[in-house]
């Protein structure tokens, strides 16, 4: 079962992760202590690395229009630097005294910090990400919620070109979203859900056609031809809450691991 | 941007990762 919930996130923080779970258990089994290497050169890089992550970081948050990056991003930021500058500290102290004890643990302290904090870094960029293509799918799920008062094929064409490029990127994200997560119920419930939306959408053109062309012809049969289109773009609405509802989840709820 | 974002975590991790790597081949010997 993968721990981080998208490839991108994986490929950057797994290799991390397994770093410092193994300088953890290094640090406990070698409690009484061989001398530390000097670490001012790889401690220079993370500090260089931090501060152009700081950098991007900051553009990030002043260019975006996402409230809820605005808020969340600076406090990741913060955790980034607040590490970098234990693990400066430690290779300071382990320069003084190789054997330091309280160095050790700074350093330590200093890897998990860059480690968490980067991975709140990307969370909340990517949740960010994933509130943009929410919003898609709602444009999509507004014009649905017209589709029943579209009585004439001028509103039909005017219907259709609004919703095409709206759908076409809805389509194109969800399937770029979909190969990026490594979760793979998420991943195919995400494209057994596109797959309804884009095979349901000329159906639906199609029954509001229909509709359109009875009540065009005095009435006979409209209420039939107006549920079959309610029912199409109900199942559509389904469809897209489901998408919705899977492209926010992060983590692995009881039943699934069940 | 979104891809710079992302390189630069990315160099980030690497350069921790090798943090840690340089502390461990030296712990180990």
């Amino acid at each position: 079962m993968p721990v981080f919930h998208t490839k991108t996130i994986e490929g950057i923080l797994e290799p991390v992760a397994q770093q410092v779970s193994r300088l953890v258990i290094l640090h406990e089994e070698a409690e009484d202590g061989n001398a530390m290497p000097d670490l001012e050169r790889p401690v220079l890089a993370v500090s260089c690395a931090v501060a152009n992550l700081v950098k991007v970081g900051k553009e990030t948050i002043n260019s975006s229009d996402d409230p809820i990056l605005k808020q969340d991003m600076p406090s990741a930021l913060f955790r980034v630097e607040g590490a970098s500058k234990l693990l400066e500290e430690a290779s300071g102290m382990l320069k003084v005294d190789p054997y330091s004890g309280p160095a050790r643990k700074k350093l330590i302290e200093g890897s998990r910090g860059i480690l968490q904090g980067t991975s709140s870094l990307l969370l909340c960029f990517d949740e960010s990400e994933v509130r943009k293509i929410i919003r898609e799918c709602k444009k999509v799920l507004d014009y649905l919620a017209v589709a029943e008062v579209i009585e004439t094929m001028e509103d039909l064409v005017q219907f259709l070109k609004d919703l095409s490029p709206c759908l076409s990127k809805v389509s194109r994200e969800v399937g770029a979203r979909e190969k990026e997560l490594t979760h793979q119920v998420h991943r195919e419930i995400l494209i057994r859900c596109l797959d309804q939306v884009k095979t349901l959408a000329p159906i639906l053109i199609c029954s509001m056609k229909i509709y359109i062309h009875i009540i065009c012809q005095g009435g006979k049969g409209a209420e039939e031809a107006a549920e079959n289109r309610n029912y199409l773009t109900s199942r559509m609405t389904d469809e897209l809450h489901e998408i919705i509802r899977v492209l926010q989840l992060t983590t692995y709820d009881e039943d699934e691991w069940d | 941007d979104a891809g710079e974002m992302v390189r630069q975590a990315r160099v980030l991790g690497q350069a921790t990762a090798q943090l840690i790597q340089s502390i461990k081949v030296e712990a180990e010997k």
